[in-house]
């Protein structure tokens, strides 16, 4: 009963977090059904890079997050998001760098 | 910061606005080029604005789907996005032009999209840049409408610098703080440059000019009256701008109103004529399917009636032998003279050639087809697909037929000796596929057409535009169902689309990028499903095959395609990659 209650529905979240690279894109062809605990993980990815409190819950803070205006770009570096070209195969995989 | 891993392999960057006709065009663009002078004051980085769709950096309004299979959602959420470097589209930066944006920029309007913030983030991408988790920088994900005023935070900075390294010339109070110390953090702390001046201040040179730290005060009060007074011009002459612009708006308005009932009207005339040129062949298709018939029955008619001369001739010259032996045994019996007949004429059975054979003596381009034939050991195919159990491979106007046994002799054949109602002057299919109905489905250009067995099913062929694809494309890479789902999938270039098997169109919400088939690849030559179940993709001379659950190919380097689809023999130095 003190759970804050989210105003967004899940469908919308699953999309997003599909839409931003925290869960794999690929859902989007093959529906593939995530565990719970999978999608926790990605909400707790998204609220962390979102610099709000990590609960792996949407809750309102998470439902503000995804509501807010963005860029459209992928939030995680993937062969999937936006690379112009798939020019990488012989040189293997991308090294991603972070501070 | 977060470096994506590609990165410009230059530094003087040239780029491009396409909406030039648009209303805020030029404002846009003032933007633009300030934000990229933020990128180029940190960085080795040089920009140049030019006219020309061979820009490395595109910048582009659109709205809703625009062609890159990632497509804008109106106002609100998605604001923009941008492609990492690269050739072709990489560095492109897409605004959606259904947002409210605010080219405002540095004045106290508030209304809107800051348009500046936005561009500087895209562009950030443009240059090899991720989005980071740090909410003061500039690439953070999600939009902040704070005042960027040029200076760029650290962790931007740094990942800018870590790309394409600091900029040498360092004077100036805003050079990059790689060593701070007392004297440099003072002078950022008075001397912030806003983004609406230039970003350069070569007239400001303090090791030159050591009085400058002494006279700060004095000097702090001229500056700051300096900017009022500038800020006030700037103002009056954005307000004068602003007028002119409104006017040349409402100009342009009503140009743009007038051009588009005349391209309505064009289109309009277009269609019409389309239509009449789509029911002129389809007549004219009826007409050379009756000649054909009329032809193809002309000729058994010749056929049976050179038969029935030929059984005639046969049993006229066996009754004429009977009656010479008779005549021959009665002379020999009675020593009766016989009479002299005439001597018998032979009558040579019409020869039934192969069609080939005929083609071959009466087609004199059918000499130079042959040279063209491919080699089966060494080719791409431009189309491969799962034809009632047999793997049918397409390549020019020729095809090959795989069934339980392997390769059927005498291929490669043309493909028109089995789908003669293909067009004569077919030079290759683009894609082909057995739909849920059991018809093959053969995309040709801008037109599909479907076959029952080898019969043209009525209406066909029909343009890809029925289908509910853009009418801008100009051809089918591959066709395929997808084991995973069996749904049925066609792609083109960097996008790909899904069918509705039940309405036959295109679904909502494609095109999508090809990306998402990961290690595939754009612009594939084909693809299909094989008897496995298993999706395979093709390339030049390679393959690879597709892990569904992983949703990406099962191999990062392509396979040859002869040795598995054609079964031909390897070369005493080829191995597989997993031996190897």
């Amino acid at each position: 009963a003190t759970k804050p209650k989210a105003s967004i529905s899940e469908d919308i979240v699953y999309n997003y977090l599909m839409q931003f690279d925290y869960l794999p894109k690929s859902d989007l062809e093959t529906g593939a059904l995530r565990t719970e605990e999978q999608l926790k993980d990605a909400i707790r990815s998204l609220q962390s890079f979102g610099n709000i409190p990590v609960t792996g819950q949407i809750d309102s803070a998470t439902a503000r997050l995804i509501q807010k205006p963005r860029c459209g770009v992928g939030d995680h570096k993937s062969a999937n998001s936006f690379s112009a070209d798939n020019l990488y195969h012989d040189i293997g995989p991308h090294v991603r760098v972070r501070r | 910061y977060v470096l994506q891993g590609a990165k410009w392999h230059k530094t003087d960057l040239t780029w491009s606005m396409v909406n030039q006709s648009m209303p805020d065009a030029y404002k846009a663009r003032m933007l633009v080029t300030r934000a990229l002078s933020v990128w180029e004051y940190h960085s080795k980085l040089t920009f140049r604005e030019v006219y020309s769709d061979q820009a490395d950096i595109q910048i582009l309004f659109a709205r809703r789907q625009h062609g890159d299979g990632y497509q804008f959602d109106g106002p609100g959420q998605v604001l923009a996005h941008a492609f990492y470097p690269s050739e072709g589209r990489g560095g492109d930066a897409h605004f959606d032009a259904d947002e409210t944006w605010n080219f405002d920029s540095g004045t106290h309007n508030r209304r809107g999209t800051n348009f500046l913030n936005v561009a500087l983030h895209e562009l950030g991408h443009s240059l090899g840049l991720g989005h980071s988790s740090d909410p003061k920088a500039v690439m953070f994900a999600w939009y902040q409408d704070i005042d960027v005023e040029g200076k760029l935070p650290d962790d931007d900075r740094n990942g800018i610098q870590e790309l394409y390294g600091s900029r040498e010339k360092t004077w100036g109070p805003y050079r990059p703080q790689t060593t701070p110390t007392t004297t440099t953090t003072t002078t950022m702390r008075t001397m912030v440059y806003r983004a609406d001046n230039p970003p350069y201040r070569p007239w400001y040179d303090p090791s030159k000019n050591p009085n400058k730290e002494r006279n700060w005060a004095r000097e702090r009060q001229e500056e700051e009256r300096r900017r009022k007074e500038q800020e006030w011009r700037r103002q009056e002459q954005e307000r004068e701008e602003r007028e002119r612009e409104e006017q040349e708006r409402e100009k342009k308005e009503r140009e743009e109103q007038e051009r588009e009932e005349e391209e309505r009207e064009e289109k309009e005339r277009k269609k019409q004529e389309r239509q009449k040129q789509e029911r002129e062949e389809k007549v004219r298709q009826e007409r050379r399917r009756q000649e054909q018939d009329r032809e193809e029955q002309d000729n058994r008619r010749r056929e049976r009636e050179r038969d029935r001369q030929y059984e005639k001739e046969q049993r006229e010259r066996h009754e004429r032998q009977e009656r010479l032996n008779r005549e021959r045994k009665n002379r020999e019996r009675y020593g009766v003279r016989a009479p002299v007949t005439p001597p018998s004429t032979t009558t040579m059975r019409p020869t039934r050639k192969p069609y080939y054979t005929i083609v071959h003596q009466q087609n004199h381009h059918h000499k130079k087809q042959r040279k063209l034939k491919p080699d089966t050991c060494m080719t791409s195919y431009d189309a491969i697909s799962m034809i009632r159990s047999e793997l049918f491979i397409f390549r020019g106007p020729y095809l090959w037929r795989i069934g339980k046994s392997g390769l059927y002799p005498g291929y490669p054949t043309e493909i028109r000796r089995q789908w003669s109602a293909l067009p004569v002057n077919l030079t290759q299919v683009d894609a082909v596929y057995e739909n849920q109905q059991g018809h093959i489905v053969f995309f040709i250009g801008r037109q599909y057409y479907v076959f029952n067995s080898v019969n043209l099913e009525p209406g066909y062929p029909k343009p890809l535009v029925s289908m509910g694809l853009p009418p801008t494309l100009t051809h089918i890479d591959a066709a395929f169902v997808w084991g995973h789902n069996n749904h049925t999938f066609l792609t083109s270039d960097t996008l790909y689309w899904r069918i509705d098997d039940n309405t036959g169109e295109v679904e909502p919400s494609y095109p999508r990028d090809m990306s998402l088939w990961s290690g595939v690849g754009y612009k594939i030559d084909a693809a299909f499903q094989y008897k496995d179940g298993k999706t395979y993709f093709f390339k030049n001379l390679g393959y690879w095959e597709f892990d569904d659950d992983r949703m990406k190919v099962a191999h990062a380097r392509p396979k040859l395609s002869a040795p598995k689809w054609m079964q031909c023999a390897r070369g005493s130095n080829e191995v597989d990659d997993e031996l190897r």
